[in-house]
C-alpha cells in the first residue's frame, strides 16, 4: 500500500458516497445514468468474488463490501425509490455494446483461463467503460449538475492516482499487472475530456454535442 | 511477480 493507492481508494470512496447521498437528500436521481451504475455494480460484483475464496487485508475486506453495498444501495434508488425522478428517456446508451465486446475480450486476453480470473479481467475492462452510459447521458441532456460534476471529478482522479500507484509498484516492487494497466489509461483518458471542461468552465459542466 | 495480476487492489 502506498499513498497514491490509499488517496485513490479514498476519492474513489469520496465519489461513491457523494453520489449516493446527492441522491438521498435531494430526493431525485435526476442527471444520472442507472446504466452506469448497473455496470459498476456488476464490475464490483465480478471483481470482488474472492472474497468468499481468499483473505488480503482486512482494509481491503471492508473497503470491497462497502463498494458492493453502496453500488446496489445506488441502483435500488435509482431504479426502485426514486424511479419516477430517473431520466430514462435520456438514458438511452446500449450496454449490450459494452458488455458483449467486453465479455468477449476477457476471454480472450487474461492472466489465467479460469472462471474466476476471467470474471475478474472482465470486471477490470468492464470497469474502464462503465462510465460511458454517464457521459453520454450529460452530452445529451447538454449539462450537469454541479454535485454530479464533483462525483465525476473524484472518479477521474481516483483513476490518475491509480496510474501513480502502478508507477511506484513498478518502480518500488518491480510490480506491472499489464491488463489493469492497459484498462486503467484507457479509462483515465475517458476523463480527460471532462477533467478539461471542469477546469475551464467551472464545476457547470456542459458537453457540446 | 512480473505481469502477475493485481488482486491485491481495489
Amino acid at each position: 500500500m502506498n499513498i497514491f493507492r490509499l488517496a485513490g481508494d479514498l476519492s474513489h470512496l469520496a465519489a461513491i458516497i457523494i453520489l449516493l447521498l446527492k441522491i438521498w437528500k435531494t430526493r431525485s436521481c435526476a442527471g444520472i445514468s442507472g446504466k452506469s451504475q448497473i455496470l459498476f455494480a456488476l464490475v464490483f460484483t465480478t471483481r470482488y468474488l474472492d472474497l468468499l475464496t481468499s483473505f488480503i487485508s482486512l482494509y481491503n475486506t471492508c473497503m470491497k463490501i462497502i463498494y458492493i453495498g453502496c453500488a446496489y444501495a445506488t441502483v435500488h434508488l435509482i431504479y426502485m425509490k426514486f424511479k419516477a425522478t430517473y431520466d430514462g428517456n435520456h438514458d438511452t446508451f446500449r450496454i449490450e455494446f459494452l458488455i458483449v465486446p467486453v465479455g468477449g475480450l476477457s476471454f480472450l486476453v487474461n492472466h489465467d483461463f479460469s472462471p474466476l480470473e476471467i470474471l475478474w479481467t472482465f470486471s477490470i475492462y468492464l470497469e474502464s467503460v462503465a462510465i460511458l452510459p454517464q457521459l453520454f447521458l450529460i452530452s445529451k441532456t447538454g449539462e450537469a449538475e454541479t454535485i454530479t460534476t464533483h462525483y465525476l471529478f473524484c472518479l477521474g482522479v481516483y483513476r490518475a492516482l491509480y496510474l501513480f500507484n502502478w508507477i511506484w509498484r513498478f518502480y518500488f516492487e518491480g510490480f506491472f499487472d499489464m491488463i489493469a494497466i492497459v484498462a486503467g489509461v484507457v479509462q483515465t483518458i475517458l476523463y480527460c475530456d471532462f477533467f478539461y471542461l471542469y477546469v475551464t468552465k467551472g464545476e457547470k459542466v456542459a458537453i457540446p454535442s | 511477480e512480473d505481469g502477475k495480476s493485481a488482486k491485491d487492489e481495489l
